[in-house]
């Protein structure tokens, strides 16, 4: 399933 | 996180440690690409002016404000401190051929949705432009034939700070089904830019040998 992008990686 | 990541961040970080300490110590930007350098700061400030709007964690706030920080003093070090040391006729390599395309791909390629567009295009920008950032240096290198030792740490560290991020997306991917399609594509494809250096680094630099590329 397609879930919202997490952006924790710098 | 896991570890493959945070030595990866180590190593990024380590890299900006070497370069502010080789220019400040030779007194002198010679061999460093200020194309590569402007290149880094677009790439941090299209990126984490998020920091002012997302919290993630401690440690990812003040990693934003190092790498926005640091890379502007470089700027600084090498355009104004330490200009005269400057060489620009052997730093050539043209910059709009780099960041057209990777905001065109931007503009193609993203996370956006109805919420978020700017911040969405402005995120993958960076990560297109940091997969060739190190084009004009690389370049350089090419063009002079030879390093200082102290510029090849600084390389390494660099492109040891990204091949450490495929085995976290590994990881990743096996532990939390996190799969970034984006981050992982330029990724490979910044690591894969790096290989020809890799190699002379292990091969000369490591057993105590000047970095020369073959004629």
């Amino acid at each position: 399933e397609q879930h919202k992008h997490v952006k924790d990686e710098l | 996180m896991n570890i493959f990541r945070f030595l990866g961040d180590l190593s990024h970080l380590t890299s900006i440690l070497i370069l502010i300490h080789k220019i400040q110590t030779s007194r002198s930007c010679r061999g460093i690409s200020y194309k590569t350098q402007l290149l880094y700061v677009i790439v941090f400030v299209s990126r984490y002016l998020d920091l002012v709007w997302t919290y993630v964690s401690l440690y990812n706030s003040l990693m934003k404000l190092f790498f926005i920080s640091s890379s502007s003093y470089i700027l600084y070090l090498i355009k104004i401190r330490f200009r005269p040391t400057l060489d620009p006729s052997i730093d050539t390599f043209s910059l709009p051929y780099l960041i057209i395309p990777a905001a065109i791909l931007s503009l193609i390629f993203n996370y956006a949705d109805e919420k978020a567009w700017l911040s969405e295009v402005l995120w993958s920008f960076s990560i297109y432009l940091e997969s060739v950032a190190i084009l004009p240096q690389l370049f350089l290198l090419q063009r002079t034939g030879e390093a200082e030792t102290i510029t090849t740490h600084y390389l390494f560290a660099l492109g040891a700070y990204r091949a450490l991020y495929i085995p976290n997306w590994i990881y990743r991917y096996a532990t939390e089904s996190f799969v970034d399609p984006i981050a992982i594509i330029s990724g490979l494809i910044q690591t894969a830019l790096y290989a020809d250096f890799f190699y002379i680094y292990f091969t000369k630099v490591i057993r105590g040998q000047k970095f020369e590329l073959p004629a």
